[in-house]
């Protein structure tokens, strides 16, 4: 379960 | 984009025009807690850092700038406006940003992503985002009288993470099982929060009684 850093949100 | 989520986005977006349009039609913000829209203001500052460093779409600008803007012009109204400032309810609206903030700040230190600025303060803003109505919950239980805008202002923004909430499964999903641990947990707690104002928020509309939450 590695974090995935997706910042394509609000 | 999914449904899930375009909803979340459409009911924020609803919720933040139903309480610009209270504050501008009636001149008033009486039952608005200045405390939570300075916080949503830092939310959106610390959040959208990434404007200037990363392009996602026409779409993610224009609400980033659009949710910047109306937050700001939110805390404007009620610090500056000659007649709106007169309404707010200043007494009632004691919680301390800092007893939010300071811990929120200390959290995304130790656990984020990646030990960078831009990284942290995004952290930050998420955690921020989490509790940042509290100060709004504790004033419309001081209040004896909420009004219809803003009870469904404060359903609105509570229904928003809800939908994020959805959004974030159908991902998980569809989308080559992502996990989100840090956006997910908080969204979790945010949509907690609210809880026992829903509640009594549907009661009231399914009986058609005012809006009152218990002391």
């Amino acid at each position: 379960f590695q974090e995935t850093k997706f910042h394509d949100e609000l | 984009m999914n449904v899930f989520r375009l909803a979340g986005d459409m009911t924020h977006l609803l919720s933040i025009i139903i309480l610009l349009l209270k504050i501008r039609a009636t001149k008033s913000c009486t039952g608005i807690s200045l405390k939570t829209q300075e916080l949503y203001v830092i939310v959106f500052l610390t959040r959208y850092l990434d404007l200037f460093t990363k392009y996602i779409s026409f779409y993610n600008t224009t609400m980033k700038l659009v949710f910047l803007g109306t937050s700001i012009s939110i805390v404007w109204y009620m610090r500056y406006h000659k007649v709106v400032k007169q309404t707010y309810n200043k007494d009632q609206d004691t919680f301390r940003h800092y007893f939010l903030a300071i811990p929120c700040f200390l959290l995304a230190l130790l656990i984020h992503h990646e030990f960078t600025v831009i990284e942290v303060l995004w952290t930050f803003s998420i955690y921020l985002e989490a509790v940042a109505i509290l100060p709004q919950l504790v004033l419309l239980q001081r209040s004896r009288n909420i009004d219809n805008l803003t009870g469904n202002y404060v359903f609105l923004l509570g229904a928003y993470r809800a939908l994020y909430l959805v959004n974030w499964v159908y991902r998980y999903f569809t989308e080559n099982h992502l996990v989100r641990w840090i956006p997910w947990l908080s969204g979790l707690v945010q949509t907690t929060l609210y809880a026992d104002f829903f509640y009594y928020y549907i009661k009231s509309w399914k009986n058609n009684e005012k809006l009152q939450l218990p002391a």
